[in-house]
């Protein structure tokens, strides 16, 4: 299993290679893919040994070559399909967030269970009723589920989006979710990030 | 200096001794406080032990003298003064947020640079003029600030709330902020979240 943290570092290195082919430059060696990364050559090499042979030792990486490799391992040029579940505060900012293109991630369908919002547009998505969730998200293919609903209601929502075949989903609500095990789930829980600030301003460094 | 994944663990067992404390018992051990966290006796030691000697050796702790004591290191008691700079879709959504105020994070002040918003009231706070930003911050002794603007404005708003004397940042803009040494910066970054996702839809397990 490859670490995370080797993942995100092929990102770096792809916007690294990105911006040598964007220079002309014909080749790059580990250390100079490092060294705009505070990484040692060691580093690199064993990051990119995890998927393959790529480049000749001693003479570096082909750039061209590297871009193409990494864009294909990190489906740079597959797009998702995404749904945004709970189209309150959080959700419709969600919404409106141009970072979920960046990364191919498209956003086709929106749900909630509040009859005064079901059927209205939100930044040229329909919201659509929970109960058709099912139906939808195997319609259109969707492989990653967004949950943006208060604590109490996200387990079920992850049942319905796990049930339906979504592969992924990004648990923006404070609970810890049960899912079958070939599910992935990232939580982003901004109350442990306000932990670990109040603790810090209860205890800062004195200055 | 306490690692944070000890600090984290604190708040655990300060949830714990809460409802322990509902329940009115009496002592708790280092092995039942950490069983129900799938933690090891010792692991709940060695935390505990960063802030001196809290129980009496082979008879546990005593529940609501663990849990006056965790309240005071978590500064539980305490509050403090909160500004979110930048009120788009975002910082609009977290203005309406009511994890801060869990934490004893009131937020009292909300700055943008749009002349549309500058004057108006959003969840009960006023927007504010970015140009005021210095004098509020000192006047409300404002000790976080939440950054949610674009990427190519986070680093001056960074500039301004240091010099005005925050303590800490909350960034949600994906870039990379250079604050003074004293300064505590945590960020938020989406990006890297939907990075792990699309290479996991990509690459997923075979199922
Ligand atoms: N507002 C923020 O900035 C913020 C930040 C971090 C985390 N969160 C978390 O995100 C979640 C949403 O927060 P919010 O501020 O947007 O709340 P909100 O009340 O504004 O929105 C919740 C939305 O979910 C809908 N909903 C409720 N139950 C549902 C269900 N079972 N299925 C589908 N839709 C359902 C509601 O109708 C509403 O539209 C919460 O769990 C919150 O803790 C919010
Ligand atoms: N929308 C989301 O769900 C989301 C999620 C994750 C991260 N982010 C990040 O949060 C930031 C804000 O995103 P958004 O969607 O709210 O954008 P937005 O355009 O809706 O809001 C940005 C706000 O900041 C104000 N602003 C711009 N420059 C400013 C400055 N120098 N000082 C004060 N105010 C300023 C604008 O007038 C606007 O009101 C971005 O960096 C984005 O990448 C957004």
């Amino acid at each position: 299993k490859i670490p995370e943290t080797t993942i995100s570092r092929l990102f770096l290195y792809l916007r690294k290679v990105t911006e040598l082919s964007k220079l002309s430059m014909k080749r790059v060696s580990s250390a100079e893919l490092g060294e705009s990364l505070n990484l040692g050559a060691a580093q690199v090499r064993k990051d990119l040994g995890y998927f393959g042979q790529f480049g000749v030792s001693g003479s570096g990486y082909v750039v061209t070559e590297l871009k193409e490799k990494l864009s294909k391992i990190l489906s740079k040029h597959k797009t998702f399909n995404v749904a945004i579940v709970g189209t309150g505060h959080l959700g419709s900012a969600l919404l409106a967030y141009s970072g979920f293109e960046k990364q191919g991630l498209n956003l086709v369908a929106a749900f909630d269970t509040d009859v005064n919002k079901i059927g209205k547009q939100l930044q040229g998505v329909e919201i659509e009723s929970v109960s058709d969730m099912k139906d939808i998200i195997k319609e259109k293919k969707i492989l990653l589920g967004i949950i943006a609903v208060p604590a109490k209601g996200a387990q079920d929502v992850a049942d319905i989006l796990t049930n339906a075949g979504v592969k992924c989903i990004l648990n923006f609500a404070p609970k810890h979710l049960n899912v079958p095990e070939e599910v992935k789930v990232r939580d982003v829980d901004l109350s442990r990030e306000l932990e670990m600030l109040s603790y810090f301003l209860g205890n800062g460094k004195k200055v």
